[in-house]
């Protein structure tokens, strides 16, 4: 489903966001 | 004579034995994973979301079902802490869950 993918990429970028600002 | 009855009726500590977790099936470590940043609870619930294999995702009801130390409150409050870091995603719709982590 779109809606799945779209959730999951926006978590992905969520993550990546967070992961960064600890780096 | 007189001590004997005391020290073995005195406060036998209750098993901490963490009931919740020991029913993992394919995920190996049942013992949580502290991440770094996560409560015991936060981890405990990302941990079970990142045993769950199914594409959907396990569901809320799930979560509640095995994770009898946490009242519900505390379930809903971890999973939106871990939806808003980004370590979790809904699916489907708004009750299946699922761990950006596991591919």
């Amino acid at each position: 489903l779109e809606r799945i993918r779209r959730n999951k990429e926006a978590a992905l970028q969520r993550l990546a966001a967070r992961t960064n600002s600890f780096v | 004579r007189k001590d004997s009855l005391m020290s073995t009726s005195m406060m036998v500590p209750r098993s901490f034995a963490p009931s919740g977790m020991g029913n993992t099936t394919s995920y190996g470590g049942s013992v949580a994973m502290p991440v770094r940043g996560l409560s015991p609870h936060e981890s405990q619930v990302l941990n079970l979301i990142k045993s769950c294999i199914r594409s959907e995702g396990i569901t809320l009801q799930e979560l509640k079902s095995q994770l009898h130390n946490m009242n519900v409150a505390t379930i809903k409050k971890a999973v939106e802490f871990l939806s808003s870091e980004g370590h979790i995603y809904s699916t489907i719709d708004d009750d299946h869950f699922k761990s950006t982590d596991a591919e």
